[in-house]
């Protein structure tokens, strides 16, 4: 027995030494890298999709349980002596600007209140200009451009990309579609999709020798902006411009992380992950916003809608090919918002 | 997390002879931006 129970006696240390060895191993290897991925920027070599085992590792992972895990850990309350404490490591780990918090740290009872804090009035300015959109996040941009052509795709990154429809869903008011010489100038026009209504959207990327040069309406492209949010930033989600909001759709989807690493290796990465797509028109046209969380940061919440719930631990494995979607006050003007206005929030777990 | 915006705006064109430019972005891949900082114009 005394062999057995030294032998036990080893069995605990043993395995935190590997545990903490495994895990430094794994930590150095992320900053090694990290750092390629630095060097690789500062020569200004863009990154390219390659996509590699782990990423493929990744679908077998309980992703969605982890996910609603994480949650329930963010949401345990911390004592309050302990709460700037906490807050404080936080934002030195994640290059959070505490100053900004709207109250005193001691305020926010647990990680995902700090988390989806609000900002202190004025902290974010929004640019008034009549002909501007603004950035309806924190974040970095990671991709802009116009979409050309049939296939409408936009760049996940270089060497690979995914079509609009798909992000939007296939149902979306944005039909894209090269338009055949006959269609008239009329069929351009776009008069936003709503039940009962006779009109619809075809916002046509027809060549523009095939688009009528003698019509006096300005030609419309069609645009993109990607925008990723980091851990540390600030995870309120405002209205890019004065719009109203005809429809949302809810894709269940996955919940891969959405870090740059996997953005260069998990292929359909915005298009698999769990997404609610905000649908309206604005001045110039047709607009849709669309977020998406992580395994990390799983949950939207719409601010127009409270009752919404993402992140369910119902989700189907299979990612539903068909959206929840809702029309907002059908046949009316949906729901109007204001450039600047709060629409959503992203939470954790 | 990513928030991925698409949307409508008019296209630079010749007009009369005319370059008339419309839609532009301020921004570009890489750069941070904030809420409510203008992404193009």
């Amino acid at each position: 027995g005394g062999g057995a129970g030294s032998g036990n006696k080893f069995l605990v240390p043993g395995a935190t030494v590997a545990t903490m060895l495994m895990l430094g191993i794994l930590h150095a290897r992320r900053l090694y890298d990290d750092k390629k991925v630095e060097d690789r920027k500062e020569k200004g070599i863009e990154p390219e999709f390659s996509p590699d085992v782990k990423a493929s590792f990744m679908k077998l992972l309980p992703l969605r349980s982890m996910s609603r895990f994480w949650g329930h850990l963010m949401e345990m309350q911390i004592p309050v002596f302990l709460r700037p404490t906490v807050y404080k490591a936080w934002a030195r780990a994640f290059h959070s600007d505490l100053e900004e918090a709207a109250l005193p740290l001691e305020n926010y009872a647990s990680l995902q209140e700090f988390f989806v804090r609000k900002l202190k009035e004025g902290s974010r300015p929004i640019d008034t200009d009549p002909n501007c959109l603004v950035s309806p996040v924190d974040g970095k941009i990671l991709q802009i451009g116009e979409i050309r052509g049939p296939g409408a795709l936009i760049d996940q990154v270089k060497g690979f990309s995914y079509s609009v429809s798909s992000l939007l869903g296939t149902n979306s008011n944005l039909h894209i579609n090269d338009l055949e010489e006959e269609k008239s100038e009329e069929d351009l026009s776009g008069v936003v999709d709503v039940p009962g209504a006779k009109s619809w959207w075809c916002v046509s990327l027809a060549s523009p020798k095939r688009q009528n040069p003698m019509s006096m309406r300005p030609k419309r492209g069609i645009f993109y902006c990607v925008i990723y949010l980091k851990p540390g930033d600030y995870h309120r989600v405002h209205s890019p411009v004065d719009w109203n909001i005809l429809r949302r759709r809810h894709f269940s989807g996955r919940l891969f992380p959405q870090n740059e690493r996997a953005v260069q290796t998990i292929r359909n990465l915005y298009i698999e992950n769990e997404r609610v797509v905000l649908e309206g028109e604005w001045k110039e046209g047709f607009i849709a916003l669309a977020a998406i969380g992580a395994t990390n940061i799983g949950s939207i919440r719409l601010f127009i809608e409270p009752e919404i719930q993402t992140n369910k631990p119902t989700a189907k494995l299979v990612p539903s090919e068909r959206p929840d979607e809702r029309m907002y006050e059908p046949g009316g003007t949906g729901v109007v918002v204001k450039k600047g206005e709060e629409v959503a929030a992203f939470y954790m777990g | 997390s990513t928030v991925v915006l698409v949307f409508q705006a008019p296209v630079s064109e010749m007009r009369n002879g005319q370059a008339i430019s419309n839609f532009e972005f301020s921004v570009r891949n890489g750069d941070k931006v904030k809420v409510g900082e203008a992404i193009g114009r």
